[in-house]
């Protein structure tokens, strides 16, 4: 028995031909956020705060879709989700529906260690996160250009669109699905 | 979406989960990630965290699923991981990390590629994206 660790950036239809200059910085920010999860294993923080940890440093990279890289609503607004959970205990948070929280997984884990409760969303869980004192910014600071030309993509196909997967149909579109060509990585 | 499971050497587990969700989703869309059981889950037997489709994840219960075929049928992890993944979930729409408290590390995924990386305490390092990298 030892430590292990597993992070995710997303799943989907990523394509094998991916250009570099996509590849590339998603595979150094999965390097580099990997590193500092082992080193933070290996210097025996529990993993509740590992898993905060490394979920923090994802969500403050614009390369993933959460935090600073979060794709937009059909409105061009951010809404943001999070969830954390402790084997030994079952104790658990979760959040959605944030807007201007800088990291919504510590968040969810305020909820989990300072609540009765075990999620919150939308004014309630903006309001407790200032109650709290996490971290808050303009909600512009989640909106990247490429999320923009994503959501601008998407809206043309009238469809949603799954993380580096090309627009998909909802279950009420009965159309066929458009040619490929207007994928875009998140 | 953005995730993270971790297990030290006592087999403390815990599993963490972040997302905007999808591109053009309605105003007031929830997805599995805060969904417990659905897209982020962890218990005495494994550490899970899902991402891809939501709604697929919703219906399915991948995470808690994971969970559940470990206690109840008694499956190893990465078999455990496998199952929900390949014979559970639709294809297309889930990849899911999974740690157990032995140390063991599962990265399925039904999609054509998943952002991941893991390691162990014995040194065992992988980053990858595709399948049979």
């Amino acid at each position: 028995m030892g430590w292990a660790i597993a992070l995710h950036g997303g799943a989907g239809d990523i394509p094998k031909n991916i250009p570099a200059e996509r590849l590339e910085p998603r595979e150094a920010a999965l390097r580099r956020i990997l590193d500092i999860g082992v080193a933070a294993l290996n210097a025996k923080r529990p993993p509740l705060d590992v898993v905060e940890l490394v979920v923090c440093e994802l969500e403050n990279s614009p390369y993933f879709n959460a935090g600073r890289g979060s794709v937009l609503t059909t409105n061009g607004t951010v809404e943001m989700e999070a969830c954390i959970m402790d084997g030994n205990t079952k104790r658990c948070g979760a959040v959605s529906g944030v807007t201007t929280v800088v990291n919504p997984i510590s968040l969810a884990r305020q909820i989990m260690e300072k609540t009765p409760h075990i999620y919150l969303a939308f004014d309630g869980a903006e309001a407790f996160a200032r109650e709290q004192g996490l971290e808050t910014v303009d909600r512009s600071h989640f909106i990247t250009p490429e999320n923009i030309e994503r959501l601008k993509q998407a809206k043309e196909a009238n469809r949603v669109q799954q993380d580096y997967t090309q627009p998909i149909k909802t279950e009420d579109q009965k159309e066929p699905p458009i040619p490929d060509g207007i994928s875009k990585l998140g | 979406t953005v995730g993270c499971v971790a297990v030290d050497s006592f087999g403390n587990l815990a599993a963490a989960t972040s997302t905007g969700g999808l591109v053009n989703k309605m105003v007031g869309r929830i997805g599995d990630t805060p969904i417990i059981g659905a897209g982020t889950y962890a218990n005495k037997f494994c550490a899970i965290s899902a991402t891809g489709r939501g709604e697929a994840i919703i219906r399915e219960t991948v995470a808690r699923d994971v969970a559940a075929v470990m206690e109840y049928k008694g499956l190893g992890l990465k078999e455990a991981a496998d199952y929900i993944v390949h014979e559970v979930a639709p294809k297309g729409t889930t990849g899911l990390i999974a740690v157990s408290p032995k140390g063991e590390v599962a990265m399925p995924f039904n999609t054509t590629g998943m952002f991941r990386a893991c390691a162990t305490e014995d040194g065992f390092t992988e980053v990858a994206i595709w399948h049979s990298e």
